[in-house]
């Protein structure tokens, strides 16, 4: 089976995407078969791989409209494939509030992926409502992305609130992966500050691994490519490479 | 009656939140009498300007239970109020959703307020969802923070189609006040090439006024200061009071 890993923050631009895309790349490119389920309708993780949710992907996978094999694109990296999504999805949070067993559509949806695939990884909105909802049920972990700002900090109790939630009713096998911290600036004390903070509060929760402030993590979406691929050799991609070594080990 | 503006984006981390407060800020110091909605219910304006919505906010102002002046909390800058949120906005968004005239929830609270105020300012969350839909309709004006990143660039179509919309149906009197580069850092070719395809394509929507990159911007909620309390000889200050002169000017 594979192991179903959700991006979750509801803060906005902490790196949820950045993550699931270049961690995704790191692991496909050490051998690992990864397929990346984008559940936003933003779609950056979409075109950050060179894909297009327009003609089917994850609206259709859990409105079951187009079986899974022709929703699945591959990208630039042998064994690294994509699920994108679109607009369309953004009205599936509208459809299913009526559904019962609505918390479940992209779990029930990935059922039949698990056995080709080493990594399924979840992309989310920044949001708690049932976009993120549907992908913490269908995960076995979660990562949270947590920018090194003050902002980042007010959300984390609520955010770990809605897990707990999650954990208690509609996916006991749910686990926190980690925290990670993202953008790191080793120049202000702020950065300095919120990692103190986090690591004294939840210290057998965060990722060894730091991710930095990289422009060229932030230029590589604009040419389609996971950042093994844009600039194998910088900080953000080395960075990424050892986050993978770790969460390969966590096991 | 006040000028309203909404601070819309559904991209994440683009700075909607810092350019209210700030803004806001700046025009108070400048003598005006302002007032900011927070309707988003992670409550980053809330807390920025050390206010509290567990008591009554935003909530409580569109389902009528509580009158607006019980609402109404003061901020450290003379002229300037604040209607703060809580976790319990993010219940709206579910419960209006089988209402009718939905969209006209804060519209219809803030009629009340007009004459109170020279300026309006509503705070929204990153999303195209019922809260920011009814900040569209509230307000005559949308200034669009765009963040100087590729994804923003993304966003940017679908959000400007989800305005004309409003404009079309809900709220005809709306106007966009403008775009507005935030976290502009001169020394990324990222940076500049955003501003350049958004300029050439938007001409006579872009604000003059640049938000640079400016740490101070971060550290100034965790103090629950704008930054012109905290820091106002700062970059970021001086920035946030042009784009109030330019605002000022646009009447
Ligand atoms: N370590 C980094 N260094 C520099 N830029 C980064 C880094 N991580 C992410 N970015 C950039 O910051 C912006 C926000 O990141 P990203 O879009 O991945 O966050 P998100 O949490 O997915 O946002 P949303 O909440 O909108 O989904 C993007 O423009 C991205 O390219
Ligand atoms: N010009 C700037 N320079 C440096 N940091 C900034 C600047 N503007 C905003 N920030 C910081 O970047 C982060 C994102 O900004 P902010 O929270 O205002 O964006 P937002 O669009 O309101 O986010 P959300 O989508 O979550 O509501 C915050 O931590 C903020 O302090
Ligand atoms: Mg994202
Ligand atoms: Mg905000």
């Amino acid at each position: 089976r594979a192991r179903r890993i959700v991006f979750a923050n509801q803060k906005g631009g902490v790196g949820k995407t950045t993550t699931a895309v270049n961690l995704g790349a790191a692991l496909a490119v050490a051998g690992k078969r990864v397929l990346l389920v984008d559940f936003d309708p933003q779609a950056n993780s979409s075109t950050s791989l060179g894909c297009d949710g327009e003609q089917g992907g994850s609206y259709e996978l859990i409105t079951g409209v187009l079986p899974p094999e022709e929703l699945i694109q591959h990208t630039a990296v042998p064994g690294y494939e994509v699920v994108p999504s679109s607009i369309n999805l953004a009205g599936a949070a509208v459809e299913l509030v009526n559904q019962s067993r609505r918390e479940f559509y992209l779990s029930d949806a990935l059922n039949d992926l698990d056995t080709a695939y080493d990594y399924l990884f979840i992309d989310c909105p920044p949001s708690l409502g049932l976009l993120t909802i549907n992908g913490l049920t269908a995960a076995s972990q979660v990562i949270i992305p947590l920018q090194c700002e003050y902002f980042a900090l007010e959300g984390l109790s609520e955010l770990l609130k809605t897990i707990r939630r999650v954990q208690g009713t509609l996916n006991p096998a749910l686990t926190v992966g980690g925290i990670l911290f993202t953008m790191f600036d080793v120049r202000t004390r702020l950065s300095q500050e919120v990692v103190r903070e986090v690591t004294e509060f939840f210290r057998h929760q965060v990722f060894r691994t730091i991710i930095p402030r990289n422009v060229r993590l932030g230029e590589a979406p604009s040419y389609s490519q996971p950042i093994q691929l844009y600039d194998p050799k910088c900080i953000g991609a080395r960075s990424y490479n050892a986050l993978a070594r770790e969460v390969a080990q966590h096991g």
